[in-house]
C-alpha cells in the first residue's frame, strides 16, 4: 500500500 | 521509526530553534525571509491538522506542537515584535506564484479526495518550495549571516535525511508515498547549490557570499 506511510511520519 | 528519521526531525527541529533564537536574541530579522516563515507555518498548519483526529505515539504529538508553535512564534516575532527590523525590500518574492500551483496541483494530485487528504498534499507540495522566498532573499542581498546559513543547512538536510529513510521503509517495510518522495527530492534538490556554498565556504570560516 502507498498512503499509509504519512501518517506517522512528521 | 528510523535513525534517518530521527537525525532528520532532530535536524528540522534544529534549524526552528536555530533561527527563533538567532531572531529573539539578535532581536532583528535582519536577512530573514518573513514570507517563508508564514508558508512554513502555512505548511505545519495544514498538515497537522490530524492532531485533533489521529493519535500516532507521543513523539509524533509533541513534535506537531512544538513546529506548529515555533513557526508561528517566528512570525509573530517578524511581523510583530521585531518588524521594524524586517527587511520588505530584499523580501519580495511573490507567495502567489507558489500558492496556487501548491493548491491546485493537491487538488489534481492526491491520494484522496478528502478535506484532511487534500490538505496534507498541499502542505506537502508548498514545503517542497517554501524556502524559495529565503533563498531568493540571500541571493538579492548577496550574503547571508553564518547562523542563517547554519539554519538552512539544518533545514535542508531533514528533507534529505527523509529520503533516505524513505529508502529505508521501502526496502524494509514496502511502503511508500510517492507524493511525499517526490516532493522532497524537488525540495532538497533546491538547497544542493546552497549546500555546495555551504561546505566550500561556511565550513571554512567564510562569510556565505552569492555570486550577486
Amino acid at each position: 500500500g502507498t498512503n499509509t506511510l504519512h501518517k506517522d511520519e512528521l | 521509526m528510523n535513525i534517518f528519521r530521527i537525525i532528520g526531525d532532530l535536524s528540522h527541529l534544529l534549524a526552528i530553534i536555530i533561527l527563533l533564537r538567532k531572531i529573539w536574541k539578535t532581536r532583528s530579522c535582519a536577512g530573514i525571509s518573513g514570507k517563508s516563515q508564514i508558508l512554513f507555518a502555512l505548511v505545519y498548519t495544514t498538515r497537522y491538522l490530524d492532531l485533533v483526529t489521529t493519535y500516532v505515539s507521543l513523539y509524533n504529538t509533541v513534535m506537531k506542537i512544538i513546529f506548529i508553535a515555533v513557526s508561528i512564534a517566528t512570525c509573530y516575532l517578524i511581523y510583530m515584535k521585531f518588524k521594524a527590523t524586517y527587511d520588505h525590500n530584499h523580501d519580495t518574492f511573490r507567495i502567489e506564484f507558489l500558492l496556487a500551483p501548491a493548491v491546485i496541483l493537491a487538488l489534481l494530485i492526491n491520494h484522496d479526495f478528502t478535506f484532511l487528504e487534500i490538505l496534507w498534499t498541499f502542505s506537502i507540495y508548498l514545503e517542497s518550495v517554501a524556502i524559495l522566498p529565503q533563498l531568493f532573499m540571500v541571493s538579492k542581498t548577496g550574503e547571508a549571516e553564518s547562523i542563517t546559513s547554519h539554519y538552512l543547512f539544518a533545514l535542508g538536510s531533514y528533507r534529505a535525511l527523509y529520503i533516505l529513510n524513505w529508502i529505508y521503509r521501502y526496502h524494509n517495510e514496502e511502503i511508500y508515498d510517492l507524493i511525499a518522495i517526490v516532493a522532497g527530492i524537488v525540495q532538497t534538490a533546491l538547497y544542493c547549490d546552497f549546500f555546495y556554498l555551504y561546505i566550500t565556504k561556511v565550513l571554512r570560516g567564510k562569510k556565505l557570499q552569492l555570486p550577486a
